[in-house]
């Protein structure tokens, strides 16, 4: 699961 | 992702789609602010600075790659094309986006959820984004024929977000710990000032007539 930092919307 | 996100990014892809299909096609760009246009390009920019460091899917970064590409090729019609730039209405797009772009970055350096260089850009750009419209809605307001292209092409880009945040609600009751506030209020703000641009193109579509914003 990406980090939470990481922003998986655009 | 789920289908709010989904339809919010596909209706963000058909508002630009749109515009270069206008802007490409008719080689017109007559009712688009370049203001609003350099301004989303700076929101793609300081927003997709991790499209080559973080990988999330095929579907993300072809989706960015066409966000960054095709707002950049849209300013570059607007102030480059010879043709295009004939229907560009300068007079009226006076918008002084400066005055959006410098109160976005001194928020964004005081709140933020991270202070790294890149959490500080990306959430730069959503606050710009939530008012990189207004000088698109300041020049719709001056100009008194809106052609049907600019108007479905706003149309389209105030939807995509209020689709975003159904699926802010959505992903809210399914994920444990997903709460975002800055996306949230940033994208709520964005949404209310479509508000009465809603309001008059829904009205003029009801009533078949052309779409005119008040003065």
């Amino acid at each position: 699961l990406a980090p939470e930092s990481v922003k998986d919307e655009l | 992702m789920n289908a709010f996100r989904l339809a919010g990014d596909m209706t963000h892809l058909i508002s630009v789609l749109v515009l270069l299909l206008k802007i490409h096609t008719i080689k017109s760009c007559a009712g688009i602010s370049l203001k609003t246009q350099e301004l989303y390009a700076l929101v793609f920019a300081t927003r997709y600075l991790d499209i080559f460091t973080d990988f999330i899917s095929l579907y993300n970064t072809v989706m960015k790659l066409i966000f960054l590409g095709s707002s950049f090729s849209i300013v570059w019609y607007m102030r480059r094309h010879k043709l295009v730039q004939r229907s560009y209405d300068k007079d009226h797009d006076t918008f002084r986006h400066q005055l959006l772009v410098l109160p976005c970055l001194i928020l964004a350096l005081l709140i933020h959820e991270q202070f790294t260089f890149k959490e500080v850009m990306w959430t730069f750009s959503i606050y710009l984004e939530a008012v990189a419209i207004l000088p698109q809605l300041v020049l719709l307001q001056r100009t008194r024929n809106i052609d049907n292209l600019t108007g479905q092409y706003v149309f389209f880009l105030g939807a995509y977000r209020s689709l975003y945040i159904l699926n802010w609600i959505y992903r809210y009751f399914t994920e444990p710990h997903y709460v975002h506030w800055i996306t949230w209020i940033s994208g709520l703000v964005q949404t209310l000032l479509y508000a009465d641009f809603f309001y008059y193109y829904i009205s003029s579509w009801k009533n078949n007539v052309k779409l005119t914003l008040p003065a």
